[in-house]
């Protein structure tokens, strides 16, 4: 199963995972 | 003669063995530089070609699914659940200690410890992050969205408005309600006025959903708030769905009313593919303060969608049931898609009580109204009566959202 977030943000928004890395339930995703 | 039969056997059983340790070490390589590709590596996507394809669509996946989930909701006999459950997390890595429940013989089945949640506190939630993980798994992907394009793996993109359905910004429309807080850092109280909408105060009960829609501070009745008490789940808007609850209505009112100055040439469609494996927790919670006001439900293909399957089938996405909850956040457009697969093809959103996925011919015609023809449909419903003001169903960042069941 898999979860996809679409999602409109100002372009100073940026990832702060990997592509691979193992996440978990309220792990941060992303920071403005 | 015993050294001659030694020999003979050690030529029988060694040639096998090699074959068998070489044939090993190759597929294990092969499937670790597949992972690597599925995982956006730097190697071009191998796409399956037209006729595995379609050799791959001729299999009942759907029926295997609810076949599956039958089986796995099949009540296990006491003796089978600790050593069975003990197993399956040996194989799938699952950490017991995480699991709300100590004594895995109260999980019947295999579909219920499936389904199990955590103990409260395991999932610390990042409050400072703009967007937090909503499950358990892998980032297989991210990045931004350019011409309406997500990209899958490598090199292969599929469509936007083919994955969540026409124009999904216009679904979200823009929040534009006069607005006036009475005390932003007070606690709210639910039977007290909490706003003024256009010279109209409002208790919290009738924001989210309350029964009179607005009571004057003079003349209410109190009425509302008594039902509010009273009922969990009532029929608002399209949809029944259950009643929000006023600490993820404060958190989410508070947020999506700060103002966002960011003009809209200084934004950008994000998007990212979270991966959940067999062993996962496989409940999904709201990734960040948002409000969910419109529900796509995409009856597509039960594919698989584990990393190698992403890497070969194009628009894997597009053609997989899947159900889009489409709202706004505090930056604008907001979406989560929990798309199904072969082994978890039932998707539920536990606010909203009507949805049915992966459901079968007869089921559809009858709650549904409209005649089967095997072919792929959208069912959309909206959540405007959840939430008055909000517009939506607000959901607080790390909420319990839904899930995935087996089958």
């Amino acid at each position: 199963s898999t979860v996809v977030l679409v999602f409109e943000a100002p372009k100073s928004f940026k990832f702060v995972v990997e592509a691979g890395e193992s996440v978990k339930v309220g792990q941060a995703m992303g920071v403005l | 003669a015993a050294r001659a039969g030694q020999a003979k056997f050690m030529r029988w059983w060694a040639v096998p063995a090699v074959i068998v340790l070489v044939s090993a070490l190759f597929v294990g390589k092969k499937r670790k530089k597949e992972t690597r590709e599925g995982e956006g590596g730097d190697q071009p996507a191998r796409l399956a070609k037209p006729w595995q394809v379609a050799a791959y669509s001729t299999l009942p996946l759907k029926a295997m699914s609810r076949l599956w989930g039958k089986f796995n909701d099949i009540t296990l006999p006491m003796w089978m659940r600790e050593p069975g459950f003990k197993l399956y997390s040996y194989v799938f890595g699952v950490n017991l200690d995480e699991v709300a429940e100590n004594d895995l013989r109260k999980y019947a089945n295999l579909g219920e410890f499936f389904y199990r949640e955590l103990k409260p506190g395991v999932r610390p939630i990042d409050e400072k992050a703009a967007l937090v993980s909503p499950a358990d798994g892998k980032v297989l992907h991210f990045g931004v969205i350019h011409d309406g394009q997500v990209e899958q793996v490598k090199g292969v993109t599929y469509s936007l408005d083919a994955l969540l359905g026409q124009n999904p910004n216009a679904s979200a429309p823009a929040h534009k309600v006069d607005f006036e807080y009475h005390d932003e850092d007070e606690v709210m109280d639910r039977h007290r006025d909490f706003a003024i909408v256009n010279g109209i105060p409002y208790t919290v009960d009738s924001l989210i959903g309350g029964t009179d829609g607005h009571r004057n501070n003079e003349h209410g009745n109190g009425e509302s708030q008594r039902h509010a008490d009273a009922v969990d789940h009532e029929d608002r808007g399209d949809v029944a769905i259950r009643r929000t609850s006023t600490t993820a209505f404060n958190k989410v009112s508070k947020e999506l009313l700060k103002p966002d100055t960011t003009p809209e040439s200084e934004k950008e469609l994000f998007f990212a593919v979270i991966y959940l494996a067999p062993g996962d927790y496989h409940r999904f919670h709201s990734p960040t303060h948002w409000v969910s006001q419109v529900r796509r439900h995409f009856s597509g293909e039960l594919y698989s969608v584990s990393p190698y399957f992403q890497s070969r089938l194009a628009n894997l996405f597009c053609l997989n049931e899947r159900v889009a909850l489409l709202g706004r956040w505090r930056y604008g457009f907001f979406s989560m898609t929990p798309v199904g697969a072969t082994n978890v093809g039932s998707i539920r959103i536990h606010f909203d009580k009507d949805l049915r996925t992966n459901t079968t011919r007869k089921y559809a015609e009858q709650h549904n109204g409209e005649e089967w023809d095997g072919k792929s449909r959208c069912y959309e419903a909206t959540y405007a009566g959840a939430s008055r003001l909000l517009g939506g169903y607000p959901l607080a960042k790390g909420e319990q959202m839904g899930g995935f069941n087996l089958g």
